[in-house]
């Protein structure tokens, strides 16, 4: 699991 | 970016510009919960609060999140002020606290990371899974709906229902995976269902939403 340090989702 | 994550987002927002229209061509807010816009207006506050430094990242987001904070806002205010005759609190009475505090306690459990920004972010998921309450218990103690309100409540839904294969494409085509946004992306998606099946069976062949 790949946590994004940038959320790309809304 | 994928087709059902666009298709999703879409629906955000139309859903958005049906609920403003709603109010325009009916003149008026009734059967719409203030509660849960003012659940979604914290929703968005508390989840995009990384627009002051992930504004250049991507234009697309950053236009998106300031839209939806924007017209909730502005719903909200013409909920209270414009429109407010038709506001009944009698009927709109579902116990938010609980779903503040249930959505608080889960952040505080489970966030990726104990920052102030990750639990708040983790909160404002949580929040959006069961914002939609105050709304849809309106529905069940009037046991009708306009059928633009119903259309609003369709398209609403279907932006979390959609986000699932969106997600579901992502964990198999780039190894991406977001356990809470998953999660609560599908109970929120099943708190619709009921709703789902009645806009099926009735609204799409023309009839008025009733409920049983």
């Amino acid at each position: 699991i790949r946590i994004e340090e940038v959320k790309d989702e809304l | 970016m994928n087709l059902f994550r666009i298709l999703g987002d879409l629906s955000h927002l139309v859903s958005i510009f049906i609920l403003l229209q709603k109010m325009r061509s009916t003149r008026s807010c009734a059967g719409i919960s203030l509660r849960t816009q003012i659940l979604y207006l914290m929703v968005y506050c508390t989840r995009y609060l990384d627009i002051f430094w992930t504004f250049n990242a991507s234009l697309y987001n950053s236009s998106m999140k300031l839209v939806f904070i924007l017209s909730t806002a502005y719903t909200i205010y013409l909920m209270r002020t414009v429109y407010k005759t038709a506001l009944d609190p009698q009927i709109d009475t579902f116990a938010t606290y609980y779903l503040v505090g249930g959505a608080g306690l889960l952040a505080v459990l489970f966030p990726y990371k104990y920052t102030v920004y990750e639990v708040l972010w983790s909160f404002s998921i949580w929040l959006e899974s069961v914002a939609i309450l105050p709304q849809l218990f309106m529905l069940q103690r009037t046991g009708e709906a306009e059928t633009i309100t119903t259309h609003y409540l369709f398209a609403l839904g279907a932006y979390r229902a959609l986000y699932i294969p969106n997600w579901l494409y992502r964990w198999f085509l780039e190894g991406h995976f977001d356990p809470i946004a998953t999660v609560a992306g599908i109970i929120q998606t099943l708190l619709y269902s009921d709703f789902f099946y009645i806009y099926y069976t009735k609204v799409l062949k023309g009839k008025k939403f009733e409920l049983p």
